[in-house]
Order: structure tokens, then sequence, then C-alpha cells
């Protein structure tokens, strides 16, 4: 069903459909712990969507790439602002 | 400041966008501020070109990631005028920067303003209605996982490493959130967008915020 919803291509077969298997199965139990946290109805929910196949450093490489630089605290507004 | 504040509603804010398998949100927070704060001095809304920045940034890795201080720095001091979206689209990886002429027009900016608001959240709204959209730098590794809902755990602050851009805030309900638009597709969150609770830096929110002038 994921497959089906997300358009993935790989076999059932495949060496990579093993490997997206395995990512996947580990977001499920990411998921129970992540939403173990909250029960208010506004509180964010987590669970499967389109990147669940990937494992969390493949996740990290394609698509975080901002790199942090510190910026100055800021400081009020002036008396002018 | 008023309880609820999105500039979605003022038509200022161009459509969720995707970024694909390409590092590449540093660029898409840029120019989502740039052509929101340009609609909002009184220009059409219009999407500017996000490989634009990707190719020619020369201080930032393209899709390989990139800092949103140096892009604004880097758009500052060459005065770089964006090019629309339609005219340099975008591709998903990083190609050879592709420049037009002096007379060619596009959006350039003027200035822009960087600052830690730990513990000022309250003064990062200020700005947001004052100035426009909002760049961010955020802990997004838990995001792989989100569904939709206001985030208020799993994350941290100064570990920083997805760029956003925040949109507006919400305080009238339980939780108060800040509006915060993605660049992975309306398919993830809440349509491409995601909420996160106000105060308490959660993610990182308020660690390094920019904003834009033109």
């Amino acid at each position: 069903a994921f497959r089906k919803q997300f358009h993935r291509t790989y076999e059932v077969s495949s060496e990579e459909f093993s490997r997206r298997h395995l990512s996947f199965q580990r977001a499920t139990i990411r998921h129970t712990y992540l939403n173990s946290f909250s029960t208010e109805t506004q509180s964010a929910k987590y669970g499967i969507n389109q990147f669940s196949d990937l494992s969390q450093e493949e996740f990290r490489d394609l698509y975080l790439g901002a790199v942090y630089e510190r910026a100055p605290l800021f400081s009020g507004l002036s008396v002018k602002e | 400041l008023p309880d609820k504040f999105d500039w979605r509603d003022k038509a200022a804010v161009a459509p969720v966008q995707d970024q694909q398998a390409c590092g590449s949100c540093w660029a898409f927070s840029v120019v989502g501020a740039i052509q929101s704060v340009h609609a909002i001095g009184g220009s059409q809304l219009e999407q500017l070109s996000v490989q634009q920045v990707v190719d020619c940034s020369y201080q930032n890795a393209g899709c390989n990631g990139g800092s949103t201080t140096r892009a604004l720095n880097w758009l500052k001091q060459t005065r770089m005028k964006l090019v629309t979206q339609s005219e340099y689209p975008y591709k998903a990886k990083t190609e050879i920067c592709h420049f037009f002429s002096q007379s060619h027009s596009g959006v350039a900016i003027k200035n822009f303003t960087t600052h830690d608001f730990s513990g000022q959240e309250k003064a990062m709204m200020g700005q947001l209605v004052q100035y426009g959209p909002l760049v961010a730098i955020v802990d997004a590794v838990s995001w792989q996982d989100y569904l939709g809902g206001i985030i208020q755990h799993h994350c941290s602050s100064q570990w920083s490493n997805h760029a956003i851009l925040i949109v507006g805030y919400d305080t009238t309900g339980d939780i108060p959130y800040w509006i915060v638009q993605n660049s992975w597709g309306t398919r993830w969150g809440n349509e491409g967008y995601v909420y996160i609770k106000i105060g308490g830096n959660i993610c990182g929110i308020a660690d390094s915020v920019a904003a834009v002038f033109l």
C-alpha cells in the first residue's frame, strides 16, 4: 500500500526493497515513540508519509541541507523603531 | 500585536514547493521571503528563481547544502537580481550559474537582519508582522515522520539543519503556534505547512531568524 500510495517502483524481490522495508519498519517503531508524548488533540502526530522508507541518515543527507550560523542576540527595538 | 496573523491572508505567500532530493532548503526559504516582501511592497506576487540561488550563490554548496545568512549576504553584496521561476526553472540539482544582463528585470534585496530571538519570541512575532515572512533555521530530524498538528517535543535547539519560512502565528487556542511553510511539497504535514509551539524555542525556531528588506 505504501509503494502504491507514494509511487515506488522497486520490486519486492530486489535488494532495494529489503533495505526500504527495514527503514519502513524502523520508522513505525519511531512513530510509536514519537506519538507517546502528547495526548492533546492539537499535538503533533507522527506516522507514515513519503519519507517512511528512507533511513534517518538518507533523510538527513537528502533533505536537511541548512548550515547553522550563530546570530547576534536580538537586543530589542530602537527608540526610532 | 494581533492574536493571530498570517501573511497568506494578505496574498503575500507563494504556494508550497518541493525541493525534491536536493538539500536546497536554504535557497527556498530565502527566495520565499524575498518574493513575499516584494508582494507586500505592492508588486504582484510572483515566484522567483530558487535555482538561480542554488547555482550562483558560490559560497554555498547548491544541493549539498548552504547557509541562509551567506545566501542573503551574497544577494545583498552583489545586488543580484532574482529572475522569475519560469525564466530559470528549478531542476533539483546544482548546475552552472546562468547570468542575465544588467537590464534584465528582477528583484534585488537592499538589506537583511539576522537575530537570535531565543527567549524573545514575542519580539519575533513583532518582526513578522512588521517586515514580512521570516527565514529561520530549525532542527528538523523528527520532521521525517511528521503528519500534522503542533510540534511541542522531539526536536532540539542549537542543532539546526533545515531552513524554513515563518509566515504567521496563532495564539488564540490552548497552544500558541508558528505557521511555517516547508519546501517538501503539499503531501507533507498540513498541506506543506508545519505548526510549531511558540515559546521555549522549540526546534530552535528562534535561534537564527532573518528578515529581508527590498
